[in-house]
């Protein structure tokens, strides 16, 4: 099965 | 104070209805630049970014950052009390408790004014980085929407692979597998038509046909689509708007078999 990655892991908070 | 004045409601009528889906609650901030927007859906794999620039709008005045933070379920209930072609406009004070949405038919003396409450919404702001990618491709929004339903009916995920030969995009699930290729292709009379494909290195990543269908909501907004991806990295769907202003999606890839 395939795993769904977060946008968080990419794109950091301002 | 905010005052925007758009020629036609339909722009704002269709970038709302294109990520009403996707993101519920959000902050309209705007500022002297335009009118800008930023948001996660609930699972946080994909992010809406729209820009509606001050030129997209006549007159266009805001004198101090504003945030509108706005429920789209609400949003979209009001604007739907406007025609495509009815001028609208967004006014708001400086510490507003509503937004104010006035619409008027050129063609009558017809003048409609709504006001929706605001909600004090906590939204974190990313940060997205600038990012040389290693494909983008353009191509008309119409055909990647069809590519995307078409392959949501064998699986939930599909594979976009950009080579020197053009881009493939595959799925494969419980009933067989699919794929579509497309090539760089001028139709010099139909330039909406065109495919582009602009390749520094190879490319292969799996994304999530639920989300990519969502993202096509916004085909109406413009004839073409462009598509940017690097390895490992969140897929990015761009519809460009008039005047720079855009509607930006970035999904974030797949992992693992």
């Amino acid at each position: 099965s395939t795993g769904q990655k977060s946008i968080l892991g990419f794109f950091s908070k301002k | 104070m905010l005052e925007a004045r758009l020629e036609q409601a339909n722009l704002l009528k269709k970038v709302v209805d294109a990520i009403k889906d996707l993101v519920q609650d959000c902050n309209f901030d705007c500022n002297d630049s335009g009118i800008a927007l930023q948001a996660m859906d609930n699972s946080h794999v994909a992010l809406v970014s729209m820009m509606l620039k001050s030129e997209s709008f006549s007159p266009f005045r805001c004198d101090r950052n504003i945030a509108l933070g706005i429920n789209l379920t609400s949003l979209t209930k009001v604007l739907r009390c406007a025609a495509n072609e009815d001028i609208l406009t967004l006014k708001a004070e400086d510490a507003p408790d509503v937004v104010n949405l006035v619409f008027e038919s050129a063609e009558s003396d017809r003048l409609s004014e709504y006001d929706i409450k605001l909600m004090d919404i906590d939204q974190e702001h990313l940060g997205i980085p600038e990012t040389e990618y290693a494909a983008t491709i353009s191509m008309p929004s119409a055909e990647f929407q069809k590519i995307c339903r078409d392959l949501m009916a064998l699986s939930e995920s599909v594979s976009i692979e950009c080579t020197k030969e053009g881009v493939k995009f595959a799925c494969s699930g419980d009933i067989g597998s699919g794929s579509v290729t497309l090539r760089s292709h001028t139709n010099v009379e139909k330039p909406q038509l065109n495919v582009e494909i602009d390749l520094s290195e190879p490319v292969a990543l799996t994304f999530s046909l639920k989300y990519l269908v969502n993202f096509c909501k916004a085909s109406g907004l413009s004839e073409q689509v462009r598509l940017c991806l690097s390895n490992e990295v969140p897929l990015l769907v761009e519809y460009a708007l008039s005047n720079n202003s855009y509607l930006r999606f970035y999904l974030a890839p797949k992992i693992g078999d």
